[in-house]
């Protein structure tokens, strides 16, 4: 009995060979290939004494427990068990063989030489992932999902969403931190639109940049376990915006499409230890975020191109009709722009627009002003005209004349959009009470 | 004044009253110079007047706005900020009274009224002013009667012809060397007691234009031989016009 080291091929032969064998020889070999291997034995040559049902001389061939066949004989021969060009494949890793002589190999008195036989063996990669391949009681589990066979082994791995647990062959559902950072995509409930799995703790979370909105689609069939009346006490589906819960879902009813107004979204979804429900599937996309639509105080507000529609990094200028200054509170500004944020709303808030005010004319030395027109105030348009204290001083204007208007740049200017008033000048020579001679 | 009868508020609103070396008078041009003559600032005889421009400044007291001295004075002083003098007038010459004409530019203008106004200056194109006979008249607080006046006078008088103011002159002058210059002119009587005396000077000589029915200064009390003794003597501004109007930069 000689174990065979393990080695992925090798010969047999017979006690002797190329000699004839001796009589009274039992000789056995155990073959032993490496793990996830089997062995393919093949007869190169086989001679020996033939008889009926190989009663004298024989070669028995086991493996995995069963008997493979028990040969002799030669080539040709009437009578026997030849192997011929037979390929004795295990299914496991080990072969046994067994080689029987009797006390003589005489024919009618005549000895004949039997030479006996050389075998070789291979070891054959045994594709464990081949279900036909599969060895009887074998305690080791198939792959749950995916079997990869490879030279002498295999391994299992699993369908997106599940874990292959330690045992390497079983998988399970693993969703509690799933993160989604396209700007579009698909996220489903495990095995959909198959029943989903119990006991499940999902956690799918869209993280996207600073000023984009996620819009959430519900797609068909949407099936979450439910009570009539109760709400969701058994699976819920949960959807959160920046910590904020939007809403619990459940039932057959798809809550359809949500706009999120959030670049962070967790989807949690939560299943008890039973149910046959399908579970759910999301189109996730996402926009920029919108900002309310800019709305003027009053009439005098110019919202310059004004859109439809303002999103994230969108801006808006604004300005006042002629004779209206920008005002924010008591402060005049000199230009408006307001940035959509990321947050959706606007970094200022719309300003106003209050009419030009002149303020109080300037003094005239030696005359005054009066108000044109009513009401009698400072503001834009309203128009005043000066007057020299007469007759004792004239006045004297520019081109422009006496007439002056509270110009839309806060100004009183005259007709000819000049600033500077008028001037009274003495006037000489008119005394209020002349000498007049009487008597001639 | 001699033989001139009182003056009435809002008659003369131009005239000022004086008081640098002695009582005088001036004219209010525009709403902040005083036309006066030059001999009131610098006298003549004085010998050597050793104060400065800016010291009689200081010291000149100018009164606006009444025709009686003391509410005159009780009004208030209107300073003076820069007196000019004609660059022709010579005080050490004591016959010849040519450039005999100032301005006094006040520190602070004046605001008109009925009782405060300017006197017009003549057009430069206008000589009839000048014509013998072309009546004007003269207001002042001078002598009168040989009492210095408390409330302002005024007398009608007639232009003179050159000729005759000359004639006259040389009649009276015997060998005094007076200069009647074509920057003067005379007006006046000869037998009548009508004219200016001592205290009437820098005070104007005024007329009226017809056409613009505007009071307008023509000349400025200066000299004479005497008072009532004849013609008076008058600077004539019309020559002076310019001068005037370069200093007091008025359109």
């Amino acid at each position: 009995s000689s174990p065979v080291p393990r080695r992925l091929f090798g010969e047999i032969k017979s006690p002797g060979y190329p000699k004839p064998y001796p009589n009274d020889n039992i000789s056995v070999w155990d073959i032993h290939v490496p793990k996830g291997y089997v062995v393919k034995l093949t007869f190169r040559h086989f001679d020996l004494e033939p008889s009926e049902s190989c009663f004298y001389d024989y070669v028995k061939i086991k493996a995995d427990k069963k008997n493979l066949g028990r040969y002799c004989g030669q080539l040709g021969s009437t009578t026997g068990n030849h192997p011929g060009r037979k390929e004795f494949v295990s299914k496991g890793n080990r072969m046994h063989l067994a080689f029987h002589s009797d006390f003589s190999n005489e024919d009618n008195g005549t000895v004949i030489p039997y030479r006996g036989f050389l075998a070789y063996y291979q070891a054959v990669d045994l594709d464990e992932c081949d279900p036909n391949n599969a060895a009887e009681n074998d305690e080791r589990p198939q792959c749950q999902h995916f079997c990869h066979n490879y030279m002498g082994g295999y391994f299992c791995s699993c369908r997106t969403g599940y874990q292959l647990q330690s045992d390497h062959h079983s998988c399970k559902v693993e969703c509690s931190s799933e993160l989604f950072t396209e700007t579009s995509g698909y996220l489903s409930s495990p095995e959909y639109p198959q029943p989903y799995p119990e006991d499940l703790r999902c956690n799918y979370s869209i993280r996207l940049q600073r000023g984009l909105s996620i819009i959430l689609r519900f797609l068909e069939p949407f099936e979450i376990d439910e009570h009539q009346q109760v709400h969701c006490p058994y699976d819920q589906l949960k959807i959160q915006a920046r910590g904020r819960e939007i809403g619990e879902f459940c039932g057959r009813e798809s809550p359809g499409s949500i706009e999120t107004n959030s670049n962070e979204v967790d989807i949690l979804f939560l299943t008890d230890e039973s149910g046959f429900s399908r579970g759910w599937k999301i189109h996730y996309t996402s926009e920029k975020i919108r900002c309310p639509q800019p709305v003027p105080w009053d009439r005098f507000t110019i919202i310059r191109d004004l859109q439809p529609v303002y999103q994230f990094q969108d801006y808006i200028v604004v300005s006042c009709k002629t004779g209206y200054n920008l005002m924010e509170g008591n402060r005049k500004l000199l230009s408006f722009t307001a940035v959509c944020q990321a947050d959706g709303t606007w970094h200022q808030s719309m300003p106003r627009c209050e009419t030009v005010n002149c303020g109080n004319p300037a003094d005239l030395k030696n005359g005054a002003f009066s108000y044109v027109n009513k009401p009698a105030n400072n503001n834009y348009q309203s128009v005043i005209t000066y007057r020299c204290n007469e007759p004792y001083y004239h006045i004297v204007t520019g081109a422009g004349g006496d007439r002056f208007t509270c110009s839309p740049e806060g100004t009183w200017v005259d007709q000819d959009n000049q600033v500077r008033i008028p001037a009274c000048l003495p006037v000489c020579g008119k005394p209020d009470n002349p000498i007049a001679e009487v008597q001639r | 004044i001699l033989g001139g009868k009182s003056a009435s508020r809002g008659s003369f609103p131009w005239q000022a009253l004086t008081s640098i070396h002695g009582r005088g008078g001036g004219a209010l041009l525009g709403d902040r110079w005083i036309l006066t003559a030059a001999h009131t600032i610098f006298p003549k005889g004085l010998g050597g007047n050793n104060v400065s421009l800016d010291q009689l400044a200081e010291k000149a007291n100018i009164f606006l706005g009444h025709t009686d001295v003391e509410e005159l004075h009780k009004l208030g002083n209107h300073p003076v900020r820069k007196i000019f003098i004609h660059p022709d007038y010579n005080p050490e010459d004591y016959y010849n009274f040519d450039g005999d004409i100032a301005l006094l530019e006040l520190k602070h203008p004046v605001t008109l009224g009925p009782t405060v106004l300017p006197i017009c200056l003549p057009d430069t194109t206008n000589t009839t002013f000048y014509m013998d006979g072309h009546m004007g008249y003269v207001s002042g607080f001078g002598v009168e009667k040989n009492f210095i006046s408390n409330n302002l006078k005024y007398v009608g008088l007639p232009a003179i012809a050159r000729e005759k103011c000359q004639r006259w002159l040389d009649s009276k002058k015997r060998h005094l060397p007076i200069v009647f210059s074509e920057n003067m002119f005379c007006a006046g009587f000869l037998t009548i007691k009508r004219d200016t005396c001592q205290g009437d000077s820098g005070s104007v000589f005024t007329v009226l234009d017809t056409e613009s029915g505007r009071w307008v200064a023509t000349g400025i009390v200066s000299w004479g031989i005497g008072c009532a003794e004849g013609y008076g003597f008058y600077t004539k501004v019309l020559n002076y016009v310019d001068w005037i109007k370069g200093i007091a930069k008025e359109d």
